[in-house]
């Protein structure tokens, strides 16, 4: 059991650092592992955006807070690809560039996991090969609205 | 393994048979306010067996079945279908296209079926184990969840295996 | 002290229920005194999208919640204009259509009440007397970037 | 009343000199992830007397003081400025224009002023206490913070005299 987390755990920590500093435009990040008082081995995350010192998460502002989880996780993925990942409205607090940045490694990722991202961000539905609207009839019913192919352009 | 469809049939605002078909690559769904978009999410965490009702914001059984409009009334079971490619063998079934099928109904009885058979919640954990749960679905306003949680919470993210 | 409260419980009660009705486009609520076990006085909130049941608060979804509570302080601005209030991010669960909705509702109130936003939305954007661009240099120090005076168009 | 200025200096990013002059209606503040725009919201809050550091993504004292950057060396104080006009009088203090002034240092030390005189934080929310605190700034991520609570924690909202 060590042996696996011990691998899986540098595999990642690796992944992690490099996706942090595509997704950030920089900066740097890195995974501990910290042992608690009962000698339980837990994992820290140090976060240091570009052009800032390493500080503590809880001074990041939310959309860094996001851009720096959705690294963890792209990471995750990219050591352990899971066959299929649902994500809802993760890129609520990224401004423009960084919704453009969490696309287009989402679509790298796209050939071994497949995602069903939820999302009001123009940006992260022109990334998309298939695209469903939901809507929510008078009677409180939801319905599928569309669907659009991927050869036909949106409406 | 990929995802193949999602059938809903009366869980949370899916009062209808509505069915997804899921290519490869990315899907993205969209949708106003209250639309409907979360329940999806929902749905395909409760059909791979999740027990807490609290990450499926309600409090029991009953409050996944469509639970009527003005203009229409209440049903009594929700039903949510999941059918997942298996032509690579990953899951330990010898079936080429899984469905993991979850009922439930007002009284609180959960019944749960593979490819259309009858089996136990133990069995359904078992085949999707491998799909990685901590990470497949993450739910509206929890992706930073894990920065709030304490060093030892982590763990379990990379003790899944391969 | 209870009479004051029972004055502005009611004018805020009538507010609440009209700002929900404009914000949803429809729908109804409702903000009810209740008792506890102890007989202090509580305020429970009912909120009914167009076309739902009136149901609990945990079923609304993340727009809704975001609606619904933004509709609860214009009615308390309403009744109780506070001379200026600071709104962070409010509408960033908020679709196209809601984010709008919001704006009038603001720009109806903003002669009352200055108001200080900080948002990613191009509505909200757009509804803005004056705009303040901050940016983050390569030295960690936030800057004010640019200020939109009322009278010039935006770049 | 409202608000006329902003001045910050050492409070969290603004390690330099930063001043905001708002006007009446309805002020945007715009600008990419991390660059500062909710730092200026909690130094509303933090000028007006919060004493909660929680609230204001720290713990102590220190963690509102520009903690420097590779390029930029720690500074020792931090100071936020708030002036308020008050024409109309509704601001228990005899001057058409009120500046509350809060400073803090390394040390934990924290002063407030009015109008340039050395004043306490009784004082200080003395003044403020008809700005109506429970609603004046709305954090990021809080909006519908007024839905998860209970609801005698809600009277709060409804005591605030006009
Ligand atoms: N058991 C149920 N029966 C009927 N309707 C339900 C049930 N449970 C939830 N709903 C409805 O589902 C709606 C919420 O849907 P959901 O959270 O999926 O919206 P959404 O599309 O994600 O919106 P947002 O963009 O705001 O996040 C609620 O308005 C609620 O009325
Ligand atoms: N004491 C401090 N000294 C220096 N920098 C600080 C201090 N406290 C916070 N910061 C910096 O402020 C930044 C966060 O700023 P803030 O939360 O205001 O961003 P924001 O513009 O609101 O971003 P978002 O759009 O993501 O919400 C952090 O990256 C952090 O480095
Ligand atoms: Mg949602
Ligand atoms: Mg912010």
């Amino acid at each position: 059991m060590a042996e696996e987390f011990n691998r899986t755990f540098g595999e990642v920590a690796a992944a992690f650092e490099a996706t942090f500093t595509t997704l950030f435009g920089g900066g740097k990040a890195k995974l501990l592992q910290v042992q608690d008082d009962d000698g339980a081995t837990g994992v820290d995350i140090l976060a240091q955006p570009p052009g800032k010192r390493l500080q503590s998460l809880a001074l990041l502002s939310g959309g860094e807070r996001a851009l720096t989880a959705v690294a963890l996780l792209f990471a995750i993925l990219k050591v352990n690809p899971s066959p299929f990942c649902i994500l809802d409205e993760v890129d609520a607090a990224l401004d423009e560039a960084n919704v453009v940045r969490v696309r287009d490694e989402l679509k790298a990722l796209a050939d071994r996991t497949q995602f069903v991202v939820v999302t009001h961000n123009r940006a992260t539905i022109e990334g998309a090969d298939t695209l469903y609207g939901i809507t929510m009839g008078d009677d409180g019913v939801s319905r599928v609205l569309s669907l659009r192919l991927p050869a036909e352009a949106p409406a | 393994t990929r995802l193949k469809r999602l059938e809903l049939h009366g869980f949370k605002s899916f009062a209808t048979p509505t069915t997804f078909v899921f290519d490869p690559g990315i899907t993205a769904i969209i949708g106003p306010n209250g639309s409907g978009k979360s329940n999806i999410a929902e749905a395909v965490r409760w059909a791979l067996g999740e027990q807490s009702y609290a990450s499926l914001r309600g409090r029991r059984t009953e409050d996944v079945i469509f639970a009527g409009s003005a203009a229409r009334a209440p049903l009594g079971m929700a039903e949510v279908s999941l059918t997942l490619d298996n032509e690579s063998g990953d899951l330990p079934l010898p079936f080429s296209e899984i469905t993991i099928t979850r009922r439930a109904y007002r009284s609180g009885e959960n019944q749960y079926f593979i490819n259309g058979a009858r089996v136990r919640l133990k069995d359904v954990l078992q085949v999707t184990a491998s799909l990685g749960q901590a990470y497949t679905v993450i739910g509206q306003g929890l992706v930073d969840a894990v920065l709030s949680q304490r060093p030892e919470e982590r763990r379990g993210l990379f003790e899944h295996a391969a």
